[in-house]
């Protein structure tokens, strides 16, 4: 599905799902992807925000995406 | 959460950087 692994997509919808201006933690999504490993994660984070998916917000562990508003 | 008229630059920087290299990325993609 449009070039993503599943784990990345996944990332991408949580953080695409979250309303608050100042974008969503990593702490947060740690917490909501409970059963994925924390590297997978990381990895998944920095590609999107390589691809220009998402982007840092407040500080680099706060994270919106850019089809979001 | 409130954010500080600073922030609000920073956030707004950080979304035209990435929307750029999203562009970047598409433009660079093989079409079908």
């Amino acid at each position: 599905m449009n070039g993503l692994t599943p784990h990345q997509s996944q990332v991408l919808n949580l953080i695409r799902s979250y309303c608050g201006s100042e974008g969503m933690s990593f702490d947060e999504l740690k917490k909501k992807l409970h059963g994925l490993n924390l590297n997978t994660i990381k990895q998944a984070v920095e590609f999107l925000s390589n691809e220009g998916h998402i982007y840092s917000t407040v500080d680099e562990d706060h994270f919106k995406s850019t089809d979001a508003d | 959460l409130s954010l500080t008229e600073e922030q609000k630059r920073r956030i707004e920087e950080n979304r035209q950087r990435a929307l750029a290299r999203r562009a970047e990325r598409l433009a660079a993609k093989p079409q079908d």
